[in-house]
């Protein structure tokens, strides 16, 4: 385990529990995209299924467990918490993230390593991943300004991805490990998809201002 | 051979 994978795994962590302790204690899910807290449900069930077949670590195993854990409780929390449903902008939530899920499943059924559930299911939350955070962002762009937790939440998540890359260069140049191409170039979209926001997301810091995203 | 794909990562 080197730092970089460390330090993604940690800032990934911490983006997920922010965002659940956010909801939890202000009871608000104010800005907060629904779809794409459900893609990232989705994502970690189909990309986990391996916790009860294949023991790769304690840290791994744990790791998974809040993972999933955390994501299905911000799913529930904006679902069916009687105060924080309230405050879900259902009509600006409106990305029809089908659009993104039969795509990524048509893809996996392409484009994969080997030919079996696991494996599809695994390649398929790669896809999903890197798209994932698209409603959230259109979220966003709606809402015109972020509150600060959504917008760390953003941050997080795009210093996760970029942290990832770093981690698999490291092991490439180290373990002679390489990703597979198809890990690679899902990572980098996903990464690429946080740059413009990134500039927003420093700009607005830089100068000190509410952070606004350009229509 | 290395292994292919990160299957030990989150």
């Amino acid at each position: 385990m080197n730092i970089f994978r460390l330090a993604g795994d940690m800032t990934h962590l911490a983006s997920v529990l922010v965002l659940l302790l956010k909801i939890h204690t202000i009871k608000s899910c104010a800005g907060v995209s629904l779809k794409t807290q459900e893609l990232y449900a989705l994502v970690f069930a189909t990309r986990y299924l391996d916790i009860f077949t294949d023991f790769i670590s304690v840290y791994n195993t744990v790791m998974k467990l809040i993972f999933l854990g955390s994501s299905f409780s911000i799913v529930w929390y904006i679902r069916r918490h009687k105060i924080v449903r309230r405050s879900y902008d259902k009509e600006q939530d409106t990305f029809r993230h089908y659009f993104l899920v039969l795509p990524c499943l048509l893809l996996a059924l392409l484009i994969h390593e080997k030919f079996t559930v696991k494996e599809l299911l695994w390649t398929f939350s790669i896809y999903l991943e890197a798209v994932a955070i698209l409603p959230q962002l259109v979220l966003l762009q709606r809402t015109r300004n972020i509150d600060n937790l959504t917008g760390q939440y953003v941050f997080l998540l795009g210093a996760y991805r970029s942290l990832y890359i770093l981690n698999w260069i490291y092991r490439y140049f180290t373990e002679r490990h390489f990703v597979h191409w198809i890990t690679w170039i899902a990572g980098l979209v996903q990464t690429l998809l946080y740059a413009d926001f990134f500039y927003y997301y420093f700009e607005s810091w830089k100068n000190n201002v509410k952070l606004q995203l350009p229509a | 051979n290395p292994k292919s794909v990160a299957k030990d990562e989150l």
